[in-house]
């Protein structure tokens, strides 16, 4: 469902280039539980980026369920990012002044399916799931940091995406909510969600059933993990 | 050197009362490497303002360093802030459009001991501890997440603070990076800095030589580390 093929990621600052992606081959099946370690600065944070359709390759390929997006229109990457993929961002990324609720329920309104006749309660569930149905009116700025994370998680699940990209979503959790959390994804890979999660922790990755590996800019190992 | 005395602090929101803090004694004496650990939402960052004189309590007392800071001006809590405390925001807090090295050399222009002649030097060397001398001219936008977790660090060391309050300082940073970030804040400490470390991660917790930890709001647990 996913594949990158020589996929880089360049970055001109004045008469210097920062090669945030060299060269990056990955191919994950509709299904797969991928965790990607490595470094800070290895470059896992872009390459999501790229297969969550947020950001173009330099140079490279990445095919979509067999489709080149290189090919896409603006309309055809909104439409992927906002219905087939739910993305966690590292820095959530949540609206300021604006309640945990509303801020779930955004993504639903863009939804033209018509598959949400009750947006809000979809939201609400969303919340319950990750644990904050007792923060739902809060805003940001009155919400731990483990909170808004977990917001941001239930923002990227509200619309049933058939993939999910999350960075470090564990990052600000204490390992018991971690432990909730990651049982949420699992469940989801039951029911056939693909599911690609960036973390620095072997704990968590212990969750995925395979692990990639990067360093700078580059994939360095890639295996199944067994006895989970 | 900090001394907390049934601290409570209480978030009115309508008819609701959230009570992040109640009720903490906590006494850290100069010198001392502390690790606060506790569940999403337990209160920790809340403590960890209290301390840092970002927030006063609802009620009880905080001692710095024997003087009652309910008595402090607007001027005392700034020269606080600047000078005493070294704060590494579990959000980062960087200036949007500035780079690194800017962001680093800020809280210097705010020092009017004068003991800081060469401001950009500190800078430069603050960031390069932490392994970013590299990417000192990136703003935070051409960061990794990790990458600016480590400008927060810097930025919160670079005028020798007496007191280090750290929320989450590894939550983005692969075990390796997390290493040469904690022995760091190890070798400060080994000068006689004083070292508050928030954390989730008993592997983090354990380069400390204390162990706090919060659930809902109270410390339920409170002992030395041996066998580091
Ligand atoms: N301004 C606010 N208004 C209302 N409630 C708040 C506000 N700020 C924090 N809270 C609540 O206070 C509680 C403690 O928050 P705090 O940020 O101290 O938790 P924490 O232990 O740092 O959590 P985490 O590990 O997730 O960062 C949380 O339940 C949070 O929702
Ligand atoms: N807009 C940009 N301009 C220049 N360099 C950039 C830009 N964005 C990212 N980089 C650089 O690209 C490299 C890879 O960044 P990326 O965010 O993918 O790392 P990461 O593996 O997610 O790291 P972390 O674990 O710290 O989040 C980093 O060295 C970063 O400095
Ligand atoms: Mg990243
Ligand atoms: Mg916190």
């Amino acid at each position: 469902v996913i594949e990158t093929r020589k996929v880089t990621k360049h970055y001109l600052m004045g008469d210097l280039c920062v090669k945030a992606l060299r060269g990056v081959d990955l191919t994950v099946n509709r299904g797969e539980f991928v965790a990607i370690m490595g470094a800070s600065g290895s470059g896992k944070s872009t390459l999501l980026n790229v297969i969550g359709c947020l950001d173009r390759p330099t140079s490279g390929q990445y095919l979509l369920d067999g489709v080149d997006t290189s090919g896409f229109s603006r309309d055809q990457y909104a439409e992927v990012r906002n219905q087939r993929i739910g993305f966690v961002f590292q820095t959530f990324n949540l609206l300021p002044r604006t309640t945990a609720l509303d801020n779930v329920e955004l993504p639903l309104f863009y939804d033209r399916t018509g598959k949400f006749n009750d947006p809000r309660a979809a939201a609400v569930e969303s919340l319950e799931r990750v644990g904050l149905g007792d923060r739902m009116h809060h805003d940001p700025s009155e919400l731990s940091g483990g909170q808004r994370q977990r917001v941001a998680m239930a923002r990227a699940l509200v619309n049933n995406p058939s993939i999910i990209l999350a960075d470090e979503p564990t990052g600000n959790l204490d390992s018991r909510t971690s432990v909730d959390v990651l049982s949420v994804f699992q469940e989801l890979n039951e029911q056939g969600i693909t599911v690609l999660l960036v973390t620095h922790e072997t704990d968590i990755a212990q969750y995925a059933k395979r692990i990639v590996v990067m360093r700078d800019g580059l994939i360095v190992s890639d295996r199944q993990v067994w006895d989970r």
